[in-house]
């Protein structure tokens, strides 16, 4: 079974 | 002072369906360039950025840097009061608390005028590295949101593999799996009738369908799109807003399968 990932997985927050 | 004035109004109603689903809010970021924004949806999944250059409006003015918090439900309601032929000028003063919407008709027989509150936003910006991707897939936009469409019967994933022969859209569920190929077309008699795959190197990833159904209400904007894609990163699907910009959603993969 998947999951959702974050976008917060991959980009920083500015 | 800050004016905008779009010949083409019929583009900012679209604009408007096409992030009116994934954001509830958004700031508008005016500057001398342009208009940008960037927001996420409320679990961060995905991401809508909105690039609309000077360029491309027949009148542009900003003074000075704006940021316009808009509930875009309210905007989308005042947007639905433009006719599609209308001419959509937006229009703020600097430090003001509410926008502008004039409506004005081709023959300049019906002006309208709809003044909206701003809200203040606390908007969290993503800094996204420019990227080259290892898949850059163009396709018809109609295409892509039927194949969005259909898949989504199946379940609620869709995984998206791309070689160099094409590209393959696949979903499995309780009524059985779907699989859709697409190969590169050889030729076309219209560009945007075209399958094009740029590959470095096959990229394999899984998307949630209902983010992806949520894309491609941008469909209206543009015959094509883009998706970019590399291993285990955020897709990028993109439409290009005529002469004045793009749209780009970017999707974090489903991990783990």
């Amino acid at each position: 079974c998947s999951r959702q990932s974050s976008l917060s997985d991959f980009f920083q927050l500015e | 002072m800050f004016e905008a004035r779009l010949v083409q109004g019929a583009l900012l109603k679209k604009v408007m369906e096409a992030i009116k689903e994934l954001l509830n809010e958004a700031s508008f970021d005016c500057a001398h360039s342009g208009i940008l924004l960037q927001a996420m949806d409320n679990s961060h999944v995905s991401l809508v950025s909105l690039n609309l250059r000077r360029e491309g409006f027949d009148k542009y003015r900003c003074d000075r840097n704006l940021v316009m918090g808009m509930n875009l439900s309210s905007m989308s309601k005042i947007l639905k009061c433009a006719s599609n032929d209308d001419i959509i000028t937006m229009k703020a003063q600097d430090n003001a608390d509410t926008v502008t919407f004039v409506f004005e008709s081709p023959k300049q027989e019906k002006i309208s005028d709809y003044e909206m509150k701003l809200t203040n936003l606390d908007q969290d910006h993503l800094g996204i590295p420019e990227t080259e991707y290892s898949c850059v897939i163009k396709l018809p936009s109609a295409e892509f949101a039927r194949i969005c469409r259909d898949l989504s019967q199946f379940g609620e994933s869709i995984v998206i593999s791309c070689t160099k022969e094409g590209v393959k859209f696949s979903a499995a569920g309780d009524i059985g799996t779907a699989n859709i190929k697409l190969a590169q077309t050889a030729t076309v008699d219209k560009e945007e009738d075209a399958v094009m795959v740029d590959m470095q190197e096959p990229v394999t990833l899984t998307f949630a369908c209902k983010y992806l159904n949520m894309f491609t209400k941008a469909t209206p904007l543009s015959p094509q799109v883009c998706l970019s894609m590399s291993p285990d990163v955020p897709l990028v699907v993109e439409y290009k807003i005529e002469d004045i910009g793009h749209i780009r959603y970017y999707l974090a993969p489903r991990i783990g399968d």
